[in-house]
């Protein structure tokens, strides 16, 4: 699902 | 981790912390919309169910516990706590209903992750709530603008805010530049562009009262 670098953030 | 990314996370940790003080120090929460605070919190129960699924740091980890603590506890003040309570006035805050703000961002959320074909429900909840965060903060403005004289603290409050969406573009400028696996996501980059839109006319009422020293007021 982590498709995205945005995910990682708050 | 870079630099704009950090000061955006301290910012809004200053906001929230200012907010607690302004509640705290006029033992009352006119000019609050209790509204964004629900929304906010609808944001960050929705956008980090992945503290039960993905292990980033305990850095993040943290941070998403304490904005849902400390966004919980300013709604259990407003709604259950003496003196927040009995002078809360809840016709200050009629803006946007919540159901209206809600349903169209599950409609698009869902829209979104069907096109990219991302079918988890912590996916679905993880869109919904990016475009859900650019609308959480117009009740608050809509207070505001009622007021039209800001409160001190209050102006504060607004300011840290639209500077943490302010300096997440610049980190997302920068991670586009330096990292290398990065990939982009231009629903999160539109609704963060809306987001910060939104507060560029308080920032320059905010900017100008200071610069002349005077109080915040904003035009009608």
């Amino acid at each position: 699902s982590s498709s995205s670098a945005a995910k990682d953030e708050l | 981790m870079n630099i704009f990314r950090f000061a955006g996370d301290m910012s809004h940790v200053v906001s929230i912390l200012v907010l607690l003080l302004r509640l705290r120090s006029s033992k009352s929460a006119v000019g609050i919309s209790l509204k964004t605070q629900e929304l906010f919190l609808i944001v960050f129960v929705t956008r980090y169910l992945d503290l039960f699924t993905t292990f980033y740091s305990l850095y993040n980890s943290f941070m998403k516990v304490a904005y849902i603590a400390s966004t919980t506890y300013i709604i259990w003040m407003i709604r259950f706590q003496e003196p927040y309570k009995s002078k809360y006035d809840a016709s200050q805050d009629s803006f946007l209903h919540i159901k209206f703000a809600v349903a169209p961002c599950a409609g698009l959320a869902l829209f979104a992750c069907l096109v990219k074909g991302e079918l988890s429900p912590i996916d679905i909840l993880w869109t919904f709530s990016i475009f859900l965060e650019a609308l959480a903060i117009v009740p608050q403005l809509f207070v505001l603008q009622r007021y039209r004289e800001v409160e001190n603290l209050t102006g504060h409050y607004v300011f840290f805010l639209g500077a943490y969406r302010g300096l997440y573009i610049l980190n997302w400028v920068y991670r586009s530049y330096y990292e290398q696996f990065y990939r982009h996501n231009w629903l999160v980059y539109v609704s963060g562009a809306v987001q910060t839109a939104l507060y560029v006319d308080f920032f320059y009422y905010y900017v100008v009262s200071k610069y002349y020293g005077g109080k915040l007021t904003l035009p009608t």
